[in-house]
């Protein structure tokens, strides 16, 4: 669903969001 | 072979998508599709934001988005 690609999408910008 | 695997979800996969074009986190989580890995949810994340990690992509903002990117 999209909602869980959105999800899936938040939690990776959160890992990514120190380094970013 | 197991019915899950017809793409992998691996660094030289998405060097390749992103030496093709600018990509958001929702553009290359569309590509490595968990139905399509066999991978979790989770896994996804972790995997990707790893893979991301060591890739280290220049980044661009379009359409007020951040879209990562590598040059060849």
């Amino acid at each position: 669903s999209s909602s869980e690609a959105d999800e899936m999408a938040a939690a990776l910008e959160a890992e990514l969001n120190d380094f970013i | 072979t197991p019915s899950s695997g017809d793409i992998q979800l691996t660094e030289e996969a998405v060097r390749r998508y992103l030496t093709r074009k600018p990509m958001t986190t929702k553009d290359l989580l569309k590509k490595f599709q968990t139905k399509k890995t066999g991978l979790s949810s989770e896994q996804t994340v972790n995997v990707l934001a790893q893979i991301l990690k060591r890739l280290n992509p220049d980044r661009k903002i379009v359409h007020d988005k951040m879209h990562f990117y590598l040059k060849e």
